[in-house]
Parts: structure tokens; C-alpha cells; sequence
């Protein structure tokens, strides 16, 4: 995973 | 964005807000550590970078600079303004914050995902953040006498990062492809850091007494 998806967390 | 990032967010946004009442309407800041607020103030600002560059939506950019806003202010306030300050329990506040910082970002620069500079301050913010409750923790334990509204700072905090695992259990289960260690484990570090405030506080809270930690 390239943590793109966790980026949308704050 | 499922319900319980959605909570977590707001138990988060509403401990930021009880901090901002307790230091800006009653004007002090007793019991508060600035080691920890000054620790916030720089994990959100290593962690935000990508304020201005990566758009994912206004809730995001509105979020991003309340918390990048209030950490500062909140700093501000305890070391600027005159009342605030005179409250500040600097003699009992004396955990050494750069024991914290350094690790983190050794931490950061030797387990990451990619080895650019915003994705190892993004890491490092992970990290620190992590344990950048523990000044406060010890300042709780050591001054004993806890307010009311610190008490509910803490645990809306708290709050905040158990609501963030559960956010993570769901997200695991209904999209494709989400796994993320650095950020669990941390979290899951985090959350534990806050086990023992929450048994005394829900304890006190059960027995209708005022909230004390033991020594």
C-alpha cells in the first residue's frame, strides 16, 4: 500500500 | 467516511474545544502541560504539509486548519498571554520533550513507506503522536488534583484514538487494499497509553467522586 488511503484520515 | 472516523474526529474536535474554554474564557491553564501542547502544535504541522498541495475535501482542509490553528493558539496562549501563563504548572510539567522528538524521528527516518521528506515527517507525526500524551499523563499523576474540564480534555482525547481503531477495523473489512501498519501500531500504542486515566476516570465518574490518580 502506498498510504494514499490513509492521507484521508486526520 | 464511516461513523466512527466521523466520532472520533468530532471527540476530537471537542477536546480541542474544552481546552480552548477552560484556557480562553476562564483563563487558565492549570493542570495542562505544554510539553504535550507544544508536541500537538508539531505533529500536526509536520503532518499537514500536504495542506496546500493534495485536495481531498473541504471537511479535510477545514479540519486540518482548526487543528494546525488551535495546537498553535493553545501554545501561544500558554507561554504569551499573561493571565494563562501565570496558571501554567511549570515546576511539576518537567518531562523532558526532546526525549520524545528525537526517537520519533529516528523511528521516522528508518521505518517508512516511502523515503520522501513529506512521507518521513508524515511518518514522524505518526509517531509522535503517539506519545505526546505521556507529559500530560505525568503532570495529571503528579499534581493530583485534576479539574473538571482537564479531566474531560484527557478523555475526549482518548476517545478520540479508540473510535480511530475501530474507524480502522471497518475500513479493513469493507475497502480493498487497506493496511496500514505504521498507523495502527501507533494508534494501538496511543489508545493503550490512555487505559490506565480511563479506569480511574470512569471509576470516579461511576462513584459520583472527584476524579484522583494515584501516585
Amino acid at each position: 500500500s502506498s498510504g494514499t488511503n490513509v492521507k484521508d484520515e486526520l | 467516511m464511516n461513523a466512527f472516523r466521523l466520532a472520533g474526529d468530532m471527540t476530537h474536535l471537542i477536546s480541542v474545544l474544552v481546552l480552548l474554554l477552560k484556557i480562553h474564557t476562564i483563563k487558565s491553564c492549570a493542570g495542562i502541560s505544554l510539553k504535550t501542547q507544544e508536541l500537538y502544535a508539531l505533529v500536526f504541522a509536520t503532518r499537514y504539509l500536504d495542506i496546500f498541495t493534495d485536495f481531498i475535501s473541504l471537511y479535510n482542509t477545514v479540519m486540518k486548519l482548526i487543528f494546525l490553528g488551535s495546537s498553535f493558539s493553545i501554545v501561544w496562549y500558554m507561554r504569551r498571554h499573561k493571565l494563562v501563563q501565570r496558571s501554567y504548572d511549570k515546576d511539576h510539567d518537567t518531562f523532558r520533550h526532546q526525549l520524545l522528538v528525537l526517537p520519533c524521528l529516528i523511528l521516522a527516518l528508518l521505518i517508512h513507506e516511502q523515503f520522501t521528506f513529506k512521507e518521513v515527517m508524515w511518518t514522524f507525526s505518526i509517531y509522535l503522536e503517539a506519545v505526546a500524551i505521556l507529559p500530560q499523563l505525568v503532570l495529571l499523576q503528579r499534581t493530583r488534583n485534576i479539574d473538571n474540564l482537564t479531566g474531560q480534555y484527557v478523555f475526549f482525547l482518548g476517545a478520540y484514538r479508540s473510535l480511530y481503531i475501530l474507524n480502522w477495523i471497518y475500513r479493513y473489512f469493507t475497502e480493498p487494499h487497506y493496511v496500514h501498519w505504521i498507523t495502527w501500531i501507533s494508534g494501538l500504542v496511543q489508545t493503550l497509553l490512555y487505559a490506565d486515566f480511563f479506569y480511574y476516570y470512569i471509576s470516579s465518574w461511576k462513584n459520583n467522586v472527584k476524579l484522583t490518580l494515584p501516585a
